[in-house]
C-alpha cells in the first residue's frame, strides 16, 4: 500500500 | 507582517552541514487486529557547492555523514542501526545502504528554491544499494532524501508554513 503524507515546514526567527 | 523570500545563496566551495530527524508511528487495523509500524531516523548531512551558474543554480555533492535508525514493525524485533559502529554490526539487508555512509552519493543541480533538477553523475555505492533502478527512480529517491529543505515560490512570513507531499 502507498500513502501520501505531507511535511509541513514552518518558518521561525532564532535569535 | 513583513514577508520573506526564502532562497538558496550557492556559492562555490561552499559546504552546508545539517541535521534531519525523522519520527513515525503509523497504526494499520482491519477489524479486531492492529499493527503498529514504527520508523525513527536522525541523520546529519551536508551538501559541498562545487560550481554556481548566472541563474544560481548550484551544482551540489550530497553526503549523509552519519544515520541512526530504529524500525519495528508489529511483534517482529525491532531494527537498531548506528552507522557509527560500521556495517559489520548492521542487519544484512542495510550493509550496502551502510557502505554509502560518509561517501558522495550524487552530484546533482538544485535550483535556489531547493528543488533538483538533474542528477548528473551518481556515486557507484549509491547504485550498488539501489540495485535494478533506474536513473528516474534513483532521482526520486534522492529527491526524498530531502537534501535541500523545498522553499515556497511565494514570500513567507515569520510562522508561515507550506508543505511538501511524501510518498510512503
Amino acid at each position: 500500500h502507498r500513502i501520501t503524507l505531507k511535511k509541513i515546514y514552518s518558518l521561525q526567527k532564532v535569535d | 507582517a513583513p514577508t520573506w523570500q526564502l532562497a538558496f545563496k550557492f556559492t562555490p566551495e561552499q559546504v552546508v552541514r545539517y541535521e534531519d530527524r525523522f519520527h513515525s508511528t503509523i497504526r494499520l487495523q482491519k477489524a479486531n487486529k492492529t499493527v503498529r509500524i514504527l520508523n525513527n531516523r536522525k541523520s546529519r548531512k551536508h551538501y559541498r557547492v562545487l560550481s554556481v551558474d548566472k541563474k544560481g543554480q548550484g551544482l551540489v555533492e550530497t553526503v549523509i555523514d552519519h544515520i541512526k535508525i530504529r524500525a519495528q514493525q508489529g511483534d517482529e524485533p525491532a531494527i537498531n542501526i548506528d552507522s557509527s559502529n560500521g556495517p559489520d554490526s548492521c542487519p544484512v539487508n542495510f550493509r550496502t545502504l551502510l557502505a554509502t555512509i560518509g561517501r558522495p552519493i550524487a552530484r546533482s543541480r538544485c535550483d535556489s528554491s531547493g528543488k533538483l533538477l538533474n542528477v548528473l553523475s551518481i556515486s557507484k555505492a549509491w547504485l550498488k544499494a539501489h540495485p535494478g533502478a533506474s536513473n528516474q527512480s534513483l532521482a526520486t529517491s534522492l529527491q526524498k532524501q530531502g537534501f535541500l529543505v523545498p522553499l515556497p515560490e511565494e514570500p513567507i512570513s515569520i510562522g508561515g508554513t507550506w508543505e511538501e507531499t511524501h510518498e510512503a
